[in-house]
């Protein structure tokens, strides 16, 4: 469908591991 | 050292739309924690046009101040990004503009101890307000930090800190804030390595050994923002979203594991 702004509709993320 | 980059996200605007939260983005690229930033946000234009489109730091990140043409937020401590880590600070903007417009923005980040590369803590970034009348998605995803079990009532709740061999959840929000409905919303997800689906959706195909998903949420529409007037009925224009994850037992930790994404996008007008 059209979407009028498309650089929001990427986001990234991590990841963050604790030590055990 | 932290090496801080700064982006901002969802500029642009359908002439109609009289508020719309942008996403400025402080992602530490790096490899370590900051114990001091602070962000800066400056409009390039003459008060008249930085009134039409006025931009305000909202959410609990930082302390900010400042006025429509320029304002700062100290991020706070509990949340400076960590090496790998993104902290994602929710610009509300508010627009009065009758007509398409752009407003050019400055926006740094200062960096204590010295940032490594200076040179990308800065960049330019216009806001434009268009004359299209269509959807406009975005979609949300914090970092994956807290280790979750399912409660009793089936919601998912944080235990602490995610080890290896642990079970997190990948949360996201997308939200139509355009001035059409969408109906049905496609999710693409690509999970770090060493991270994998705990169990896969009921929506989702899984692929890449269970590091991918491309989910189809056929009968989730999503409404603009300004009609979503009644909390009480089936009509909305966001949605959250989560999905276990489990973090390889083998990790060595601690380690952020970088390169997670989430991609939405509406499937019919």
């Amino acid at each position: 469908a059209a979407d009028v702004d498309t650089s929001d509709n990427q986001d990234g993320f991590a990841v963050v591991v604790a030590a055990k | 050292g932290p090496d801080l980059t700064v982006d901002l996200v969802g500029g642009t605007i359908p002439l109609g739309v009289t508020s719309k939260t942008l996403t400025l983005r402080i992602t530490n690229e790096g490899d370590a924690k900051p114990t001091d930033a602070r962000v800066y946000v400056q409009v390039l234009a003459p008060v008249d046009d930085a009134q039409k489109v006025t931009l305000w730091p909202t959410g609990a990140l930082g302390d900010c101040d400042g006025d429509v043409v320029g304002w700062y937020c100290e991020v706070r401590p509990e949340h400076l990004p960590g090496p790998g880590e993104t902290a994602e600070l929710p610009v509300s903007a508010g627009i009065q503009a009758r007509q398409p417009m752009n407003l050019e923005i400055k926006a740094s980040v200062e960096v204590k101890p010295n940032d490594v590369d200076p040179a990308d803590n800065t960049r330019s970034f216009t806001v434009r307000v268009v004359d299209r009348p269509a959807a406009d998605l975005s979609v949300v995803a914090p970092d994956v930090t807290k280790a979750v079990r399912v409660g009793t009532g089936g919601g998912l709740e944080p235990t602490g800190p995610l080890p290896p061999g642990g079970t997190g959840a990948v949360r996201y929000t997308i939200a139509n804030q355009g001035l059409a409905p969408v109906d049905g919303v496609r999710v693409e997800l690509h999970l770090p390595a060493g991270v994998t689906f705990t169990a896969p959706p009921g929506e989702c195909v899984l692929g890449d050994a269970g590091r991918s998903a491309v989910c189809t949420y056929d009968r989730l529409a999503l409404i603009p923002v300004k009609q979503d007037t009644d909390p009480d009925d089936a009509l909305h224009s966001a949605v959250a979203l989560q999905h276990l994850v489990t973090v390889s037992a083998d990790t060595r930790a601690p380690v952020t594991l970088r390169g997670g994404t989430v991609r939405v996008e509406g499937l019919r007008a």
